[in-house]
């Protein structure tokens, strides 16, 4: 699953998620992807946030609805992606995930369980992508 | 002061390519591109790349080995947002979904219908997604007994052993051969749990 936020020059933002779901599902089976708040979720006024994973599972927390959320009550990314992590290793403990949040002024953050989890991202004069490493919570 | 504009998305390596073009068109052009051009010029990126096998056609193969593909967009300006879900044999996910967002009420088309509106309303060209490796794989899962397996629940026959058809289990089936099957054979070992 690729889950991308953008931000524009201007301040506006939008985000969008594209999937091919689970290998051998059961057939008419739909991950998070396209699910708003799960697949990815974004806010102009507050951020936005992506996420990957155990879709089955991630679906039923909105886990990108939360993270927005929890930087509109004034969290740091950094501690809404945890928050948001960790709402759904409570319940799911072997659930892989991993989310990138990031506000509206580009300040950004990972989190993730089960597994190793990535993000990219470029910005400003930067040449190229850089790739962030997120240790498992 | 604010180091924009930016672009951010799960996963590294080949994924990369997807920031790379989504940045270059707001760096570049910004006067003619949203922020939603460039999230669906991204994801479109690593739908045609196919990324690590995860987007895009010829990946993830369900039980009947078809590729099936789900993407979402969404506008941070106005909340609102435009979806597909199982949406068969038609690359460009994000493309629909973009479709949906720009000119429905609507938030999720899914399935056959939603082929139907691609094809009709955007001039999409039905396709097949399996790809040769796709079918390899749905062909080395059926040989290895379909395992692992994300059905669950009492059915017959034991999915934690055999392929289908499975049907759910009534007390007048037999319960020799290991019939019942519980658990989720994909919960039980993390090494063979595939993700979204």
């Amino acid at each position: 699953t690729i889950s991308m936020v953008a931000i524009h020059s201007d301040g506006t933002m939008a985000a969008g998620t594209s999937s091919n779901g689970a290998t051998h599902k059961v057939p008419g089976r739909v991950g998070d992807g396209p699910i708003v708040g799960s697949g990815s979720y974004v806010d102009s006024d507050i951020g936005g946030c992506g996420a990957t994973g155990d879709g089955d599972i991630m679906m039923r927390f909105l886990p990108c609805y939360q993270a927005v959320e929890n930087m509109r009550r004034g969290l740091s990314p950094q501690e809404a992606a945890d928050d948001a992590v960790s709402r759904m290793i409570k319940r799911y403990p072997m659930a892989m995930t991993g989310i990138v949040v990031v506000d509206n002024k580009g300040q950004h953050a990972g989190a993730g369980s089960g597994w190793t989890f990535t993000y990219a991202f470029r910005s400003g004069d930067m040449k190229e992508a850089v790739t962030v490493t997120v240790p498992a919570l | 002061s604010m180091n924009l504009p930016m672009v951010i998305n799960t996963w590294a390596g080949p994924f990369t390519a997807a920031t790379d073009a989504a940045f270059e068109v707001l760096s570049l052009t910004p006067h003619n591109t949203t922020a939603l051009d460039a999230v669906q010029i991204g994801c479109a990126t690593c739908e045609r790349n196919q990324c690590d096998g995860t987007v895009g056609f010829g990946g993830s193969p369900d039980e009947n080995c078809e590729t099936t593909l789900d993407a979402l967009i969404m506008d941070g300006q106005t909340l609102r947002s435009g979806a597909v879900a199982g949406l068969r044999r038609v690359r460009d996910a994000i493309g629909v979904a973009r479709l949906v967002h720009d000119y429905t009420e609507h938030s999720l088309l899914a399935g056959d219908l939603a082929t139907r509106f691609a094809v009709d309303f955007g001039g999409f060209v039905e396709e097949n997604l399996a790809t040769t490796e796709s079918l390899a794989q749905c062909e080395a899962w059926r040989a290895a007994d379909c395992q692992p397996n994300y059905r669950a629940g009492h059915i017959v026959p034991d999915a934690g052993a055999q392929c289908g058809p499975y049907a759910p289990w009534k007390a007048s089936d037999s319960l020799d051969n290991a019939e019942l099957h519980e658990g989720n054979s994909f919960e039980s070992s993390s090494s063979k749990r595939s993700h979204d």
